[in-house]
């Protein structure tokens, strides 16, 4: 099994 | 006001068309240096960000700063009414609610002209600048395109490890599995035949077959494709535009 990681783990908001 | 001239208008058909499928809309951010682009998909799982440099334009002036928010389903639909080799002028007004489009004939003596509403678009900007790198891979980027689509046959995710010599793109799924292995090549005669890598650490990454299905829509856009791998982070995807760029983040797939 594997899940998607959502960009907002690695980026902040500006 | 701003004025930006397309040689060919090819080039714009072919960066809206890599990017439609991704975001339906988004800001154009117009400056003198040119326009860029920043836009995640609803997932929040791929962002492009897009750099026309103002060289990439036979002409270019833009006075002011000015927000573009463009739909780009329709936007795709009238600049598909141009012919490939035509001029494409896109022009507004600084507090402009319309862009102007216009394509020039260059055997014909036609002028065709049409008007794209823009959208009001509130989307937040996420930080991005400064990413480590501990792999990057250069490579055809219809060969890429090829490695994407097969693997996506097998399975939805499509596993990229990176050692010294090599890169291997691996898909796992209920049908079989499948793998390429790619090494370092210089072809003289062909330097976009090339493919090179560079590595700091060893890479283990999978990532979305879907996701990487919109990425490859670029192909088109340039001969190369260059991917920027770091563990644990978001791989990049660009492809170079004759003056900027087309450049894809797009996170990981974390194993259980």
């Amino acid at each position: 099994m594997s899940g998607q990681q959502s960009l907002n783990r690695f980026f902040s908001v500006k | 006001m701003l004025e930006g001239k397309f040689e060919e208008a090819s080039l714009l058909k072919k960066i809206v068309e890599a990017m439609k499928d991704c975001v339906s809309s988004c800001n154009f951010n117009c400056t003198e240096n040119g326009i860029s682009v920043q836009a995640v998909d609803n997932s929040r799982v791929l962002l492009i960000s897009l750099l026309i440099e103002k060289d990439t334009f036979e002409e270019y002036r833009c006075d002011r700063n000015i927000t573009l928010g463009i739909g780009l389903g329709s936007f795709s639909k009238i600049i598909g009414n141009g012919a490939n080799s035509d001029y494409l002028t896109i022009q507004a007004e600084d507090d402009a609610d319309t862009l102007g489009i216009i394509f020039e004939d260059k055997v014909k003596d036609k002028i065709s002209e049409y008007n794209l509403k823009l959208l009001d678009i509130d989307a937040d900007l996420l930080e991005v600048d400064a990413m480590e790198t501990d792999a990057t891979i250069t490579l055809p980027s219809a060969d890429f395109a090829k490695i994407c689509k097969d693997m996506k046959t097998l399975s939805e995710s499509l596993q990229i490890t990176v050692t010294k010599d090599s890169a291997k793109f691996q898909s796992a799924g209920e049908i079989g599995s499948g793998s390429v292995v790619i090494k370092p090549k210089t072809d003289i005669d062909h330097p976009e035949e090339s493919i090179t890598i560079s590595l700091d650490k060893p890479i283990d990454l999978s990532f979305g077959s879907k996701y990487l299905s919109d990425i490859i829509k670029a192909t088109s856009l340039s001969q190369k494709v260059t991917i920027k791998l770091t563990e644990d982070s978001p791989g990049v995807f660009e492809y170079k535009l004759p003056s900027g760029y087309l450049r894809f983040y797009l996170a990981p797939k974390f194993d259980e």
